[in-house]
């Protein structure tokens, strides 16, 4: 998608939150 | 010791990308400080098997990264 929140940020040592459809 | 395929397949899909970002997060910190938590979460959206080649070799990792770089400032535009 094109929103605001695109893309989602990984951050060292905090779960990854960015693909929960996998 | 370097990620591998096997390593990959004995965890969960959502934790196989938890360790392929925490690899690649401090490569692409290297090459842009302030985009790499964008970077990484885009690249993330890749086939793991592309992720693990990009952990091999630099040259790939950077073409991707300069991608990535792209698409991020067209969006932001």
């Amino acid at each position: 998608g094109t929103n605001a929140s695109w893309p989602p940020e990984f951050c060292p040592g905090v779960p990854w939150k960015g693909l929960q459809n996998i | 010791q370097p990620l591998t395929a096997s390593m990959l397949a004995a965890v969960p899909p959502q934790e196989q990308k938890q360790m392929l970002g925490e690899r690649l997060f401090p490569l692409i910190q290297d090459m842009h400080p302030s985009l790499a938590g964008k970077i990484t979460g885009m690249l993330l959206e890749m086939d793991n098997s592309e992720l693990l080649h990009m952990l091999e070799s630099t040259e790939s990792l950077r073409s991707k990264v300069d991608e990535a770089v792209a698409v991020l400032k067209a969006h932001q535009a």
